[in-house]
């Protein structure tokens, strides 16, 4: 099904952004 | 034209209603019009950050407005100052680029657009502060055409972000 293709596709854009998001490091050094 | 453009500022403004109501803040803040006295606004900034945005800070935003829209602007004009000082002093970084929310407009017409562009920027303290993580989570266990939309306003302005 095209449609659930599509879905999970998204899901998957979706997850990575956000754990890439949680993985950069951020704040003022030091 | 950018992808923000594309899907609309208005709907940008809508999804992150949706958002700002996971803080669970006192202030009423599921529509437009309950947002513009900015108490809502700087509630959250303080259940981001109670350690710069204390409560010397959030007694200088007045409770009480009315429709007062001189008083909500100065209300808004202290919210988005502490945004970018948050922005400079604590994440260590400038938003270069990015038309600033027109305060005005919230606080005498309501206006989304500008309304969303406020929101955007506490968007981007709320997913670069210490407890990030928790708020980042929570964001990933809302709809997807939600996540979507945050995601979208997040890439925004992480391209007009410099250290």
């Amino acid at each position: 099904d095209p449609n659930m293709k599509g879905a999970a596709a998204n899901e998957g854009v979706l997850a990575n952004f956000f754990n890439s998001l949680l993985s950069k490091k951020t704040g003022v050094p030091g | 034209m950018s992808a923000l453009e594309t899907l609309g500022r208005v709907e940008l403004c809508e999804s992150l209603l949706t958002w700002i109501q996971t803080f669970a803040v006192e202030a009423p803040c599921s529509a437009v019009d309950e947002m513009t006295s900015g108490v809502a606004m700087a509630q959250v900034l303080q259940k981001i950050d109670g350690m710069y945005f204390t409560d010397a800070w959030i007694s200088r935003i007045k409770p009480d407005v009315g429709d007062n829209w001189r008083l909500k602007i100065s209300n808004l004009k202290k919210i988005l100052k502490g945004i970018l000082d948050y922005n400079h002093e604590v994440l260590g970084q400038q938003i270069n680029d990015f038309t600033l929310p027109d305060v005005s407009l919230i606080a005498e017409h309501s206006d989304s657009a500008e309304l969303g562009r406020m929101l955007q920027l506490i968007l981007g303290c709320a997913v670069n502060c210490e407890q990030k993580q928790e708020y980042i989570q929570t964001i990933m266990m809302m709809e997807e055409s939600v996540q979507h939309v945050v995601m979208t306003a997040i890439q925004e302005l992480m391209s007009k972000e410099s250290p």
